[in-house]
This record gives structure tokens, C-alpha cells and sequence, in this order.
């Protein structure tokens, strides 16, 4: 099940390496450029779609990219100094302002990809089992997980809800 | 099955994505820095023990790092300028030097830290197997890839060999 595998490779990869070290990071980066976050927890959107685009403010004007967080460099199977970098975005709600770290589950480009590809094995209809599927294996990976615990939020967008109300991703980020 | 999805995941997530733009990237670097590598292919190494050190040199004493290749930049799943590099290492074997790009498999340490934790359902004999299928499903995909063709090594790792061996891992990958 390739949902299963990726959930796996996103925490034993990215998460595990990242979570950790993120607090120290973002009250490191405020001392130096004064930015406050609501939260030090990564955000981390998942779409039922499956569709993660680059830029998170095209899919909901109250969301705008802040800045990036100070990267992180790490060695890693070969490659020197390998960069991890987060981004924080500044969402507006009612006259509110929240700023956060806030990203795609990036292995659902994989899931999407793979099922538009007649190789791959992988159709339309079995990605969106699939995603379900990632973010079952992921949320029970991340509760048990004594390094990323409390320090994350899965957030599952439904697309139809989302096609029917402009603003229902950054209404979902705050809430 | 993991391996399946981890070699799609490291095609569509990274080497469609860094290979086509990499022939020109070595160009540029070479012009400035006056690094000539004797190929612009990204070397891949494939250990079939799945064990994937940060630092190659470690493995074998006639390789060594030398320097990085100037970072791609891109817009990925909300990351804004997420940035991709790639590690030129020199070879010595018999008098001769050999620059290149090199890099182990690094979903193969997803694979590896699996085998380790209890709960991912994965044993280390499954691991070997895993680490086969990968390498047969990444192929398949590299072979059929009009962005890819011919810009890459795949370099399979016998562990075995290369315990008897101090200098297996720099002779397969200049063969
Ligand atoms: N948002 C985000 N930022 C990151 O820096 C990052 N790094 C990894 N990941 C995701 O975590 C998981 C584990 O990563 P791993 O390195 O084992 O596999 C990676 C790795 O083998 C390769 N790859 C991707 N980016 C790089 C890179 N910059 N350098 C080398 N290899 C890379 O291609 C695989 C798939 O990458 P993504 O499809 O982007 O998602 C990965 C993956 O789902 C990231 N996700």
C-alpha cells in the first residue's frame, strides 16, 4: 500500500528530523527578526485531492506567505548539508491575524502524480482511499511519537467544501 | 509494497525534477568555480543493506568530498524556495581522479529505520527484498523517463563485497 510506505518515509525523513529542533528555531528566529508565531506547531494541510500547489495563497486570499524560517542544514546519505526550510504564513480571519508554519504533506504530489502516470499503477479513484489511508498511518505515527507530539497539526481539507466556500481553508488553519 | 512507492516518490518528488536541469547547472558551476567533473550523470548508490551513511567517505578512504554543486530553488507544496543541492566527491583509484555527483538512494534509509521500528509492520529480511524491488522499479522508471535517460547511474551496493573490500565502493562506481 503505497500510502502506508509514504506516511512512513514523511515522518522517519522529514518530520522526525525536523519537529524537534522547530521550537528552538522559531524562538531563535524571533529574537532576530522580532516575528511572533500563534503556534510553533508545523501545520501540515492534506488535501482528499491530493492537489498540493506551490503557493498556498492562490487557493484562499486570507492566506499570504510571511517569510521563510532560518534553514536548517544537515548531512544526509551523501548529500552535504542538506537544507530543510520552513514557511510561515500570515493568515487574516474577521480582523484577526494568525502567523504559523504552514505547509502540503508533500508525499501527496507523490500520490497525485502517480495516478495521473498509466505506469504507475495507480488510478483516480484509489488516491483518494490513498490519502485517507496517509493520513490514518500518519496521525497514529505522529500521537506515538515521542519527538513529534504536540508539536503538529494534520489538517484534512476536503475539496468540495473548499470549491464551495473561498475561504474555508484559512477558516480551518485558525480553528 | 513500500519499495514500490518510495521509488515512484524519489522519481517524481526529486530526479524528474533536479535531473533535466542538471547538465546545465555542472556548465554554469564549472564556469565559475573551474570544477570540471569527468560526468555530469547523477551517480546513485544503491546498498543492498539499505545502510546509507551521511558521509560517503566513511565507506571507502579513495573517495572524498570535494564540494557542492550551486542549489536549485523551487516553489514545492506551500515551501517556498525549497532548495535542492547535489555533493561532488573526487574518486582516487590507481593515480587516476574521477569527479562526479554522488548520492545514495536516500529512501533506503526510510526502508532501513522501518526494519527498526516495531510498529511500521517491517522485518530486516523483508528488507533486502524491498531494497531489490526499489532498485528494479526505479530503473524501469529511469529507462522510460524522456527526462532522465542517460543523465544517471544507478550503482548497486553489495555489502558483502564491500566488507572484504576496502575499495569495492569507488571501483564499482567508476567502472
Ligand atoms: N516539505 C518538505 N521539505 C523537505 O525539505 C523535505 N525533505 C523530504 N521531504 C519529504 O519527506 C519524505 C522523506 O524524504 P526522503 O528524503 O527520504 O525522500 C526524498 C528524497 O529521497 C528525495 N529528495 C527530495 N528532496 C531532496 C533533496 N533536497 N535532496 C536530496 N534528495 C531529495 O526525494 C524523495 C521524495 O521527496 P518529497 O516528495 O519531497 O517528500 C519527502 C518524502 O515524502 C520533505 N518535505
Amino acid at each position: 500500500n503505497v500510502a502506508h510506505g509514504l506516511a512512513w518515509s514523511f515522518y522517519l525523513g522529514y518530520l522526525k528530523l525536523v519537529i524537534p529542533a522547530l521550537e528552538e528555531q522559531v524562538k531563535k528566529d524571533s529574537n532576530q527578526t522580532g516575528v511572533i508565531l500563534h503556534s510553533s506547531r508545523l501545520h501540515i494541510l492534506l488535501p482528499l485531492s491530493a492537489v498540493a500547489p506551490a503557493k498556498i495563497e492562490e487557493e484562499d486570499h486570507n492566506i499570504c506567505f510571511h517569510q521563510n524560517l532560518t534553514e536548517m542544514q544537515m548531512d544526509r546519505a551523501g548529500v552535504r548539508r542538506r537544507v530543510y526550510k520552513h514557511s510561515i504564513y500570515k493568515i487574516t480571519n474577521q480582523e484577526k491575524e494568525y502567523l504559523c508554519l504552514l505547509e502540503y504533506a508533500t508525499p501527496l504530489l507523490t500520490l497525485y502524480e502517480m495516478s495521473q502516470d498509466n505506469t504507475a499503477g495507480f488510478s483516480e479513484h484509489d488516491r483518494r482511499q490513498q490519502v485517507l489511508l496517509f493520513h490514518r498511518t500518519l496521525s497514529h505515527i505522529l500521537e506515538t511519537s515521542l519527538e513529534c507530539r504536540n508539536r503538529y497539526r494534520l489538517i484534512l481539507i476536503d475539496d468540495q467544501q473548499a470549491a464551495a466556500d473561498p475561504h474555508y481553508l484559512s477558516t480551518e488553519i485558525i480553528r
